[in-house]
């Protein structure tokens, strides 16, 4: 695949944008936490379209976002086990 | 803009799961 270009992002509609990144994101954080990798794609998402372009560049930036969504996650998986 | 985890952010689905 080749790299996901602004310019490119621009062409796609507002509501394929999304999906253009998610689908480059997916593969990266699935390396990561295959079983996760969907929620934090969408959690990922969230953030602006020109960050995350920058974040394909930088893989420390990305692995940052990827463990704080994971945090939250586990965080919440945690509070819904105490609460029942 | 710092980076908040939205817990209840949609579940992504790549293009190969969807088919």
């Amino acid at each position: 695949q080749e790299p996901l270009t602004a310019s490119m992002l621009a062409a796609a509609p507002l509501k394929e944008q999304k999906q253009l990144l998610g689908e480059r994101l997916y593969p990266l954080i699935q390396a990561l936490h295959p079983t996760l990798a969907g929620k934090i794609t969408g959690m990922l998402l969230e953030i602006d379209n020109s960050e995350l372009l920058h974040m394909f560049e930088s893989p420390e930036s990305l692995h940052s976002k990827v463990e704080e969504a994971v945090a939250v996650l586990q965080a919440h998986q945690v509070k819904e086990l105490t609460t029942k | 803009k710092p980076f908040v985890p939205n817990i209840n952010a949609a579940e992504f689905i790549p293009g190969f799961l969807q088919k």
